[in-house]
């Protein structure tokens, strides 16, 4: 079984080490709870 | 060679004229961690941490050496070591329960970058696989930071089977190079190399073709100019000092070494004294100055019998990894995160071998046209109701045992005499704690939802170069008309693949709330990336499944699809439309039936 998690354009940055082994085809053994990636969204009022 | 006098050869040849005079290399690199950390303590205090960020600063070569071993047994014995994404071993010992193998090995030590080494011994056999007997894993940083003289330690070697019963011990010794010997080794490598005269100075000629094996394309003026800057005392040619000071001060400048000649990777401008440990070592590949036999990219693969050496000239690249090797082979290799290192998942190979046939093949998958869905359909349903009886508790065990170094019941919240059937052990719950959420009060941190192999990428279009072989995959197929958004369409794409040893329990990687169900009947096909990537067939898009979306205010919105596979068919959940959610919390399980 398998869950596929589709974040928005541009909502998320993925860890780089995540992503850099998928650049390489190769999965990478994580733990319910690892960091995924973090929001790219700026905060409401942050421009205040 | 490497056997006991290497340390003698390499004072020679790198400043043979001081080496009398000069502290030895172990002594400097301790000096320098000591300073280092003493600068810490200086400055922010005492902690434990301080040592550690000493520690994580540093990166250069380790020479680690496997000198000898006292076995419990007499047999012909060969080490491993696992370090990062590499395995080495040495040669195999006489009949012995002392084997002696004083065989060295380069590791490159990284910012960032793996710190522990696992050592392995294994007994041969001249026929089957060799079998392992005792392990131990090293923190070569703590080793080389540590406050004893003695060139050698000897660690105890575990059982794999239980850990707490020792087998023998590992006689070992690590030194490291120190940067300046490397930077000024590699330029007397790379001098050697197109030095054809032997004369040991680089001429106009020769120190041209230098900079194109560097992957550097400049102008002949230009090559002139650097010609002109290296040679110092201007007697028309460059030496060996001229040429590592232009090294060193041309990279920073104004890089001139772009990509390695050796293996052809591109070399990172930022970090000068990476890009030399990287061009070192891969100078060294194939020259004998390695003992150890490399190329081997887990434990397992290095310790094969002849049947590996007969497919030892088909060397494995880094980049071989994943998906040419999970469709070609009886492992997919995976990526430990928490250990950085990677591990095979074996799969039986005749579960391969009809994977291969039903996936990778146009005639498997018309077969599956022609009623083979519907029989994927039966086995689900009927292993679901197999695993819901009381009778396949009596598996559980068995299934435990077969995992043992993947499960672990301590974690477990219930003990095994608690489940009635395999299919409540399948689902089993964790004890709270077991896994922690980073980043807990940050929503803007989302988090795995699984225990599980995880495969990430910043578009689909990523995803198909990568990863995703089925000529139909899209994200409007994989969500379906009614929660596809155009928001989604060039989405952030991550993969969760569990195997039948995880937790099955799924997590929210995302604060927010739930905002709508939607099932997709469909078919039952594997998950395994044999099928994902084969083009013949189109997994995700086709596969029973439910799309969930969850309405964060740090994310937008985030679908989350739940896809059902063969055997593993039935999905459950324990949160409904509206709830609010936190990261972390449990959302729903896989378990047997269609």
């Amino acid at each position: 079984s398998t869950v596929i998690c589709v974040f928005e354009k541009d909502a998320i940055k993925v860890d780089d080490d995540l992503l850099a082994n998928s650049g390489r085809s190769l999965e990478t053994l994580v733990s319910v709870g690892m960091t995924l990636g973090v929001s790219t969204k700026k905060p409401a009022g942050a421009e205040l | 060679m490497g056997h006991g006098s290497s340390k003698e050869d390499d004072y020679s040849s790198s400043s043979s004229s001081d080496a009398d005079t000069k502290p030895s290399r172990i002594s400097r690199l301790k000096q320098r961690l000591r300073l280092h950390r003493h600068r810490h303590h200086r400055t922010r205090g005492s902690s434990s941490q301080q040592k550690l960020n000493a520690a994580e600063d540093f990166a250069g070569i380790a020479l680690l050496t496997l000198i000898n071993a006292e076995m419990k047994f007499k047999d012909k014995w060969l080490a491993c070591v696992s370090f990062g994404e590499q395995t080495f071993r040495t040669n195999i010992s006489d009949q012995t329960d002392k084997p002696n193998w004083n065989c060295e090995r380069k590791l490159l030590l990284e910012r960032n970058g793996p710190r522990v080494a696992r050592i392995s011994v294994f007994e041969t056999n001249r026929l089957s696989k060799n079998n392992l007997i005792g392990y131990c894993d090293i923190n070569l940083l703590d080793y080389l930071a540590r406050d004893s003289d003695s060139d050698c330690e000897a660690f105890d070697l575990l059982d794999p089977v239980s850990s707490d019963v020792v087998v023998g011990r590992i006689c070992l010794s690590c030194n490291v190079e120190d940067p300046i010997e490397t930077e000024k080794n590699f330029a007397r490598r790379i001098l050697s190399i197109v030095d054809y005269n032997e004369d040991g100075m680089l001429s106009m000629s020769e120190f041209s073709d230098l900079i194109n094996a560097f992957g550097n394309n400049v102008a002949a003026s230009k090559k002139e100019e650097l010609f002109k800057a290296a040679d110092k005392n201007g007697d028309s040619v460059v030496s060996m000092d001229e040429l590592a000071a232009l090294l060193a001060l041309q990279q920073e400048k104004e890089p001139i070494m772009n990509c390695c000649p050796v293996c052809g990777e591109i070399v990172e401008v930022s970090d000068k004294l990476n890009t030399v440990i990287h061009l070192t070592l891969c100078f060294d590949e194939g020259t004998g100055n390695q003992v150890m036999t490399g190329g081997f990219l887990t434990e397992n693969q290095a310790s094969y019998g002849w049947m590996f050496k007969l497919s030892e000239w088909a060397h494995f690249s880094s980049y071989d990894v994943g998906l040419n090797s999970g469709s070609s082979a009886s492992h997919i290799l995976v990526f430990d995160r928490k250990t950085k290192r990677l591990v095979e998942e074996l799969i039986d190979a005749k579960i391969v071998l009809s994977m291969r046939a039903i996936y990778q093949s146009k005639i498997g998958l018309g077969l599956m046209d022609k009623g083979a869905k519907e029989i994927l359909q039966s086995i689900s349903e009927r292993q679901g109701r197999q695993m819901n009886s009381v009778e396949s508790a009596k598996d559980i065990l068995k299934f435990v045992e077969f995992f043992k170094d993947q499960i672990n019941m301590a974690e477990v919240k219930y003990p095994l005499d608690h489940f009635k059937t395999f299919n409540e052990f399948f689902v089993r719950e964790l004890k709270p704690g077991a896994r922690p959420i980073a980043s807990l009060e940050h929503d803007d941190v989302a988090v795995c939802a699984a225990d599980s192999r995880l495969m990430a990428f910043k578009s689909v279009q990523d995803s198909l170069r990568l990863w995703i072989k089925g000529r139909k995959f899209s994200i409007q197929g994989l969500l379906g008309k009614e929660t596809c958004s155009s928001a989604f369409i060039d989405g952030t794409l991550v993969i969760f693949r569990l195997a039948p040893q995880d937790y099955h329990r799924f997590h929210f990687p995302v604060s927010g709330t739930v905002e709508q169900f939607v099932n997709i009947p469909g078919s039952l096909y594997t998950v395994n990336p044999i099928a994902v990537n084969s083009k013949y067939c189109n997994v995700f898009t086709e596969n029973k499944r439910v799309v969930s979306i969850i309405s964060t205010a740090e994310f937008g919105k985030v679908a989350f699809v739940a896809i059902g596979a063969t055997m593993v068919g039935s999905i459950t959940f324990v949160k409904k439309e509206g709830d609010v959610v936190k990261k972390g919390d449990e959302f729903g399980y896989f378990s047997f039936g269609g």
